[in-house]
């Protein structure tokens, strides 16, 4: 980015418009870069709670957020992710999006619900809460 | 070994299993399809309406399944970590009544006689049975004894005779009463897995059972208690199961499949029950060492 930032110091400065620190604040600290988020939910929002009986809160989390262009390992995100991104970078096809902020792993979830016929079943379900979010 | 031998099973069955289902195919509650979570989101997602609704529960077996997954789940509902079982489902039946006769045996204490019938249709194709169990709800634990000798006395009758099953003879078997919690309530489970696996295993839809069940008093109570009747309430039927779907959680597999390595051949896997098998223990301590 060096040369960016030397191109962005040639051009001519407004007083009121620019905030040097506050520009390189944006390479220092990324902001609203892809990243987990609580999302907590409670099955009586829902009006199930008459027949899920557990648990009482339920927060299965979202990945939400920007995608950088080179993503790397940081994300475990594979080659394809940074392939994807300059498909998208050198518009070589406007159906290719850009790569998308993602779950990579979730955890198991415990539900203990009321079934039609009265009778109650505890049961263990796969990949019910987010735990990890990625790129691509 | 038998566990492992299942193990190997249950995953290739997981992995066919997962490339046969079609997640995309909604089917709503009711059906025999999918049963507990699923049905319902789809339904949501279908047509709008809010999920299942249907028969009240009891609200005995309601208070021991949450106490069930207070033990099995933590405060965030991700089951626990520490689990060695192999069940991913456990599921409660309150029995609908076909009749009932009540005496009282001076030296044996109250004996009762109650034909119950158990609508499994919950239970679905991809869920295999590992444990049954007979679950007596004691709510006047001042009555019941807190340990005494007990005779149960099953006898099965078929809603239809079936020409390849053969008429099943009575099964009686003593326990010693061990009333599973100090507090208000007491449980007293009666393990009858040998005896319900080939129906449950079937497929069977409705299992009709006429349950005797006596309790012998400890000679050392004093006598007041010995002759106030024990008050039970018909018991609820206790599966515990293993759903080979894609959707449920495995998690124990990978846990055990961890410590293959010291699993070998001689070894037995995990058990189906829960801790307290001896050999599980035994495993345990020599992967200490």
């Amino acid at each position: 980015g060096e040369d960016t930032v030397s191109s962005e110091l040639q051009k001519p400065l407004g007083p009121a418009a620019f905030n040097l620190s506050e520009y390189f604040k944006q390479f220092l600290f990324p902001q609203n870069e892809c990243e987990l988020h609580d999302f907590r939910l409670s099955f009586s929002q829902l009006k199930w709670d008459s027949w899920i009986v557990a648990p009482h809160r339920y927060n299965p989390r979202y990945c939400k957020g920007d995608c950088p262009r080179a993503v790397g390992q940081r994300y475990g995100s594979p080659v394809h992710t940074m392939v994807q991104n300059i498909i998208y970078e050198k518009q070589l096809d406007d159906s290719v999006p850009r790569p998308s902020c993602v779950p990579a792993q979730y955890s198991p979830l415990s539900v203990l619900t009321v079934e039609p016929d009265g009778s109650i079943a505890y049961k263990e379900y796969e990949d019910m809460i987010a735990t990890k979010c990625t790129c691509r | 070994s038998q566990a492992s031998r299942e193990e190997a099973q249950i995953a290739t069955s997981a992995e066919l299993e997962s490339e046969a289902e079609p997640w995309s195919l909604p089917q709503l509650p009711g059906g025999r399809g999918r049963s507990g979570l699923l049905s319902p989101l789809f339904k949501v997602l279908c047509d709008g309406s809010g999920g299942a609704s249907g028969l009240q529960a009891d609200s005995g077996a309601l208070r021991y399944m949450k106490r069930l997954y207070k033990v099995y789940a933590t405060k965030e509902g991700i089951p626990k970590s520490n689990r060695s079982h192999l069940y991913n489902t456990v599921r409660l039946f309150t029995p609908s009544i076909q009749h009932k006769q009540a005496s009282v045996d001076q030296a044996t204490g109250a004996v009762q006689s109650v034909g119950l019938q158990f609508n499994l249709d919950r239970v679905t194709a991809v869920e295999h049975p590992l444990k049954s169990v007979l679950l007596y709800t004691v709510s006047d634990s001042a009555s019941f004894p807190s340990a005494a000798q007990c005779m149960c006395h099953l006898v099965w009758t078929e809603p239809e005779p079936s020409s390849q099953m053969l008429p099943r003879p009575p099964h009686s078997f003593s326990f010693e009463s061990q009333p599973k919690s100090r507090k208000k309530y007491k449980w007293v489970e009666v393990d009858v897995t040998p005896l319900l696996q080939p129906l449950v295993a079937s497929a069977k839809r409705s299992i009709q059972v006429s349950v005797n069940f006596t309790c012998v008093r400890d000679q050392l109570q004093p006598p007041s208690a010995r002759d106030s009747p024990i008050s039970l309430v018909p018991p609820s039927l206790l599966l515990y199961l293993n759903d080979r779907s894609a959707h449920a959680y495995h998690g124990w597999y990978s846990l055990h499949n961890k410590g293959s390595p010291l699993q070998g051949p001689g070894q037995r896997g995990p058990s189906a029950c829960p801790p307290g098998g001896g050999a599980a223990r035994a495993v345990r301590s020599r992967h200490r060492r």
